[in-house]
């Protein structure tokens, strides 16, 4: 079987500014974690898990994608990062959820799925669970960037317009999943 | 959201997903990225998925399940069954969203209804990527 290795960067309204910035960022990602789906010297096994978690963690430092660093804000103005892998080959898998200030959410799902008898952590217990496993607890907002925090305050003040408005929450979330909002869907 | 899907020589299959949500989410929300059948699935027999987009819409459709679904028991390709599961979920929740699938004979597929959705894979030494849906990009690795 030939190896393959396909990656997305999200989607939804992604800019024209952006879009070019997430394709530089996959051809990294691919151009990185394919080479542990080749057999070389360096790498005597192909494995399409290193390949998986090796490209995501590439996207995750890199601040056009919704994920680890550059992370959407939650209405408090955090990071709240989650992440799942699966091993097609044993239908094995790790899930996290509710972490912040660690930038590799995928490496802790992988560690619950090689080192714990469950599937998912989320919340502070996953958060222990991470920083004694030896995955860095960044400083507070670390992975909160400047565009991140330019698109919240753009949210804020359209939810306030809104209200103003006397428009009902329900009728305001309903509106958004009729077309791309312009932070993008998730 | 970000998300990689594999095969290997061995015909192993892996998914992973990542993600941030969405902006202003609700403290402690969980979208889809880390719910297996809803962004990501794999399974070796039939193959593997990583998705993106509305996760409420995502998670009440299950979107990586229905895919794998319509390769195992429609015998559809991976590109078909991408397409169809993202199309029906769409019109049935409104919500849209995207997905990257690598069926077990190593078929790819990638859609979305979303405007756009990044995409991007290497196969034998090429790079292939796109944005939009009627542009396609190739380059060497």
């Amino acid at each position: 079987i030939k190896p393959i290795l396909l990656v997305h960067g999200g989607a939804g309204g992604i800019s024209d500014t952006l879009a070019p910035r997430k394709v530089d960022g996959m051809k990294q990602a691919l151009r990185v974690a394919v080479k542990h789906l080749l057999v070389t010297k360096d790498i005597s096994k192909s494995s399409a898990l290193d390949a998986v978690e090796a490209a995501v963690r590439i996207m995750e430092c890199d601040e056009s994608f919704n994920a680890g660093y550059g992370s959407c804000l939650n209405i408090a103005g955090k990071v709240e990062v989650e992440a799942s892998i699966m091993d097609g080959s044993e239908l094995r898998a790790g899930c996290v959820a509710l972490l912040h200030d660690i930038i590799h959410p995928v490496s802790v799902a992988r560690c619950i799925m090689h080192k714990t008898r469950h599937v998912f952590l989320a919340g502070e217990a996953a958060q222990k669970f991470a920083f004694n496993q030896g995955y860095e607890q960044l400083a507070e907002n670390s992975l909160v960037t400047e565009s991140a925090q330019m698109t919240w305050q753009k949210h804020q003040e359209r939810h306030v317009r809104c209200s103003d408005m006397a428009f009902t929450r329900s009728e305001i979330d309903v509106g958004s999943i009729k077309k791309d909002p312009p932070e993008g869907s998730g | 959201t970000v998300g990689a899907v594999a095969i290997d020589i061995e015909g192993n299959i892996a998914a992973a997903t990542s993600t941030g949500g969405i902006t202003g989410k609700m403290l402690g929300r969980i979208g889809d990225s880390s719910l297996l059948g809803c962004g990501t699935y794999a399974d070796n027999l039939v193959g593997g998925v990583s998705a993106t987009g509305h996760g409420e819409t995502i998670m009440r459709f299950n979107l990586a399940q229905k895919i794998m679904a319509k390769i195992h028991y429609e015998c559809k390709t991976a590109q078909a069954a991408t397409e169809e599961a993202c199309k029906e979920m769409t019109k049935r929740l409104l919500g849209t969203g995207g997905a990257i699938t690598i069926g077990s004979n190593g078929q790819l597929g990638v859609y979305w209804t979303t405007r756009r959705m990044a995409w991007a894979y290497v196969k034998n030494g090429e790079i292939c990527y796109g944005v939009d849906h009627d542009k396609t990009f190739k380059e060497p690795l």
